[in-house]
């Protein structure tokens, strides 16, 4: 069966879809067969990059690493619940066609709001992986904290869904959710408030269960590609023209650190 | 009658949230009796901020300027004909009140997705001011470019979704619609990117009809009050430990240009 990851927050702008498209050329790359969905079903970001990915390969007539797309259509029911059943049949037969096509990797991108469509992928998800922005409005959506101490007092409404969905999976699948949160963009510089973000991921790591990751800093190489359709990983390619620099060495060890962070079953020894 | 402004961007994270409470405060502190709803009714970030304003200022029990809030609670309907006219009429009854309430301004933040209660919102607009990241990502949102020489080949979905708010208000209220586009989260460095971004917002502004702002930097200030409910203009009160800095200096000058750019009629003279 393929192993399911969900790029999940409803925080918008907090990263996923970069996230997504990084994760799923860097896997590709490994040698592993990825499949993806957007589940972004209006914005689409992460289908565009495909897309633009795909003209570039036919622009410049070469061959890049591709992950193995599965489009969600969106219902044109007018009641919730057509809707919902509509969006729980054709999440369920995405999985279904990208498992049975071969794929090591099912990863979905998912809205930067809260929906049934994202819900039901985050029930199915072995592996939920959360960007968070160095701030705490981003940081709000995962949990409280107090204005004087930043000590956290409580989890909030993402961190409340992703325990929902960690409690089901283990009562009706029997089996563990690993979910991994990883700040994004974050500036080179040091600050009181990167200081108090981090303390407070840590001590909410602790209290809602996922494990913290290095991250990715702000970096101008993990979004001027989008139009091209490349990541930093394919820039050995014929056709591009950005230079290495120390900021993309950086990247690609961040992406590398993620990934062995991550720990994915098949990727082991 | 109370000038109407939707801070929107159908894109995450793009800054909706953060412009929309300075210029809220800023406003205030201008003297003017200012109205804001929050239209992103699962995520609040907007009613979070006032909400730890209120606490801040119950705590060392002083009094900042503010906002006037109404809420707009979601409707519990299953059907997309009933949500939909529960949320007109929210909306509705919010700017009527706020109006009664004798408002200079209603502020709306919107939320990160295209989602109806938006859409009615930006047609009620007088001003739509969108912030935009110094991104491809967040620029496809606005129009579309071609790979190679970054010229803007034609507007893609929420310059569409404005269009259409504009042509509505020309036919039936006979009023026109002033749009404006701000880039939000610059870097401080420049980059072939940001050159390029910067590029295209100038060309697609004639396009579609925009006016583009100045604009905020990247900024530590914009984010690190959230928990505490004040913003950098709030500063000189007592209670707040945060010192005054280049970038703070900086911060006050950014708001102070967008406001003047947006020449709202009660302000002349
Ligand atoms: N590490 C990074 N360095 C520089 N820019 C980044 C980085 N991560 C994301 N960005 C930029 O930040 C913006 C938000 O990122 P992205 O669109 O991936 O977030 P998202 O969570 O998918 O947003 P949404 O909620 O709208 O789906 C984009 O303009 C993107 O190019
Ligand atoms: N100019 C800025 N400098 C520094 N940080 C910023 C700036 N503008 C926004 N941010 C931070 O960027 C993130 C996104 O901003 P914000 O939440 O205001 O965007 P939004 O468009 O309202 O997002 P959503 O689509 O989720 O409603 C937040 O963590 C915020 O604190
Ligand atoms: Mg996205
Ligand atoms: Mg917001």
């Amino acid at each position: 069966t393929a192993h399911v990851i969900i790029v999940g927050n409803e925080k918008g702008g907090a990263g996923k879809s970069t996230v997504a498209i990084h994760l799923a050329v860097a896997l590709t790359r490994m040698g592993k067969k990825v499949g993806m969905v957007d589940l972004d079903l209006r914005q689409g970001t992460l289908s565009k990059y495909l897309n633009n990915r795909k003209k570039w390969c036919e622009k410049f007539n070469v061959t890049l690493p591709n992950p193995l797309v599965h489009k969600i259509e969106p219902s044109v029911a007018r009641h919730l619940d057509e809707i919902e059943a509509d969006e729980s049949a054709r999440w369920a037969h995405a999985v279904d066609t990208l498992t049975e096509a071969g794929c090591d990797f099912i990863i979905a991108d998912s809205p930067g709001s809260d929906n049934y469509l994202a819900r039901t992928a985050h029930g199915y998800a072995d592996t939920i992986i959360t960007p968070v922005n160095d701030s705490f409005v981003d940081f709000a959506l995962l949990g409280e904290v107090d204005p004087d101490t930043f000590e956290v007092s409580r989890p909030s409404q993402y961190s409340e869904m992703v325990w929902e969905c960690r409690k089901r999976k283990a009562i009706f699948q029997k089996k563990t959710l690993d979910w991994v949160v990883m700040r994004n963009r974050v500036a080179m510089l040091d600050s009181r408030n990167k200081r108090r973000v981090g303390d407070g991921l840590k001590k909410l790591s602790e209290r809602v269960g996922f494990r913290l990751a290095p991250g990715f800093a702000e970096r101008v190489i993990y979004r001027e590609l989008f139009p091209l359709g490349l990541t930093l990983l394919d820039l050995t390619e014929h056709g591009s023209t950005v230079q290495f620099t120390m900021s993309h060495v950086a990247a690609r060890q961040e992406l590398r650190d993620l990934i062995m962070l991550l720990k994915f079953p098949s990727l082991a020894g």
